[in-house]
């Protein structure tokens, strides 16, 4: 199984809709400071369920959508979609491929969906459970999680661990 | 539990041994329960001991040691509970090129199971992906991704995306 | 007290305003005193908008927006009670190529009257120093400074130090 | 006035006695992970009059102490002397130069000096009060500072520009 596909729309920088088409293997994001790559990773965070805005760089839940810059005018909604292929041995599906979306407005609804068939957050949370690519498998790492891992304040590293078990 | 819980965390163990020394090139890494007859409560130890160095705590390791020791034991989760994805924001950022070199091998070798994306500003990453992303700002405030096949030909085909 | 915090406090705004518009190549940024009619005791806001962005919290910066509106704050208390000697540790690390050359500016400006000692990994941060020194671990865990002077020429005379 | 030496002998990986001399202007200190330039920093935080011994990454004083390596034995002291140079306009002092000294020996006595004279903490932090390279005077920054300044958790952009003022 993998990561095919990553829409983004009115998430945060990326006001217009943006389209990542993924291959197996190692892909790399590039960019100057502030154009939008960590913003792509809280994308993809967001979308497999997570529901800390403060893990999102957040206080409150429109931090995420889109509020504006000197030319364009705020939106009124956040979605993001991923796309997993290759998915028949690992997921309980028909399909070769399955398609999770998030969407959310400034009123704070948030609506959910799998293959374009509206679900709920916790049906996400128990598709994505037996894959790790649920938001509590660690497989996103950034620079601050090399501090939480090693000061293992909160007994961090004995979670990682029973998460995996 | 009790048996599910050793029996990853030995897997967790032995793959974190492992790691740190393909990383630091030899030295010795071992993780530890802090309490030996609690494994359902306790702490889990970190030790980590470049080659050549004696044994400290951790948080006299520098920068780039604690990096490498972190990215050592993430990596031996993922390896334990394969991840079919992996994404990276910038961890390369405190390791010098013969530890990026180190660090690429061993994405190298994860990647062969599993898909990764990595958000880097270090050539060398950039080099070892087959496929590279650039995000740009030309209208300020509003990102926009081009993306680069790298398997043809450097920076050929600059094709927008969506 | 309270006159010699308000002066002070108004001149590192000024001076913080006027680096980070250095540093973002416009943009805004400002000090506050979150309550106005308490300026012994309240604490102190940043804001800091790059041009053509929004004006949002500093949460919501990149990494490196933070790292240079962070240096903005700092060098302008610098400016105001001027420092002899500043010492950097890889501050320079999060900034890409473009930021890092107006970051040097900074410092090429502030070293009229500061002296720094900068810890880099950047190439071009090296070429900013006019005295280079290269510590290594040639026996490991012991370490040794090999200095190189810049002003003659790039990397001659490597001369072993003490 | 600038520091014109920086002397380092047993403190933390440098075991042998080590001088750097610097000038005016910007000098670099450059090397791989691991090689000592932050224990440099560390050992001129020290010698400034650091007491947190978690500033300088330890848990206890003997932490900055050389601890030994594969071939060399632990020391049983550190030291660490910085050499200030034209000094007459800032510093109440005759001499144009002034060298201030710490000792540490892992029973935990410390020892001071100003021009070789003994002395105490409190005499080097009044020497340095004037110059704005106390320990507190901030013209340290290193990473983690970023995140320090701009979370302000505690309040530390109000106190630092307190010390400033
Ligand atoms: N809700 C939002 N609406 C519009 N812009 C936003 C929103 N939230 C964040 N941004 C902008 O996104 C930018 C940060 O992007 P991001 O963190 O992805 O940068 P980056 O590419 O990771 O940079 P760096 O290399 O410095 O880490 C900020 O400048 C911020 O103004
Ligand atoms: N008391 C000590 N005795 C001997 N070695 C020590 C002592 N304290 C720290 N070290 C060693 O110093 C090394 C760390 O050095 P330092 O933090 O200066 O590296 P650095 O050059 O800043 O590297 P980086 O680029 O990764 O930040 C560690 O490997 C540690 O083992
Ligand atoms: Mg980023
Ligand atoms: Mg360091």
């Amino acid at each position: 199984m993998y990561v095919s596909r990553i829409e983004i729309t009115g998430f945060k920088s990326f006001v217009d809709r943006t389209v990542i088409e993924l291959q197996p293997g190692i892909s790399a994001i590039v960019g100057p400071n502030g154009c939008g790559k960590t913003n792509i990773c809280d994308a993809i965070r967001w979308v497999l369920g997570e529901e800390n805005v403060r893990l999102l760089r957040g206080t409150r839940i429109e931090d995420i959508i889109f509020n504006g810059s000197e030319k364009r005018k705020p939106t009124g909604m956040a979605e993001v979609s991923l796309t997993l292929s290759d998915v028949q041995d690992t997921l309980p599906l028909e399909c070769n491929e399955v398609t999770i979306t998030r969407r959310v407005f400034r009123s704070g609804d948030s609506q959910f969906y799998i293959n374009k068939v509206p679900s709920r957050l916790k049906d996400i949370v128990n598709l994505l459970l037996g894959t790790g690519l649920g938001r509590r498998a660690y497989s996103i790492m950034e620079r601050e999680m090399i501090d939480w891992i090693l000061d293992d304040a909160n007994g961090q590293r004995r979670r990682i661990i029973e998460e995996a078990a | 539990a009790r048996l599910e819980f050793k029996e990853t965390f030995e897997r967790v163990q032995r793959d974190f041994r492992k790691n740190f020394e393909i990383l630091f090139e030899g030295g010795s890494a071992d993780l530890r329960l802090k309490y030996e007859n609690d494994p359902l409560e306790s702490p889990i130890e970190i030790l980590a001991q470049p080659s050549g160095k004696r044994l400290e705590q951790i948080s006299l390791l520098s920068g780039g040691e604690r990096a490498l020791t972190a990215i050592a034991f993430l990596f031996a989760v993922y390896h334990t509970k394969p991840s079919p994805f992996c994404l990276l924001d910038e961890v390369d950022a405190p390791l010098d090129d013969a530890n990026v070199g180190r660090f690429l091998n061993l994405i190298k070798d994860l990647a062969k199971h599993t898909q990764f994306l990595v958000v880097t500003h270090n050539k060398k990453t950039m080099e070892v992906a087959s496929c590279l992303f650039g995000v740009t700002m030309e209208e300020p405030g509003v990102s926009k991704i081009v993306s680069v096949r790298l398997e043809k030909a450097k920076s050929e085909t600059l094709e927008p995306v969506g």
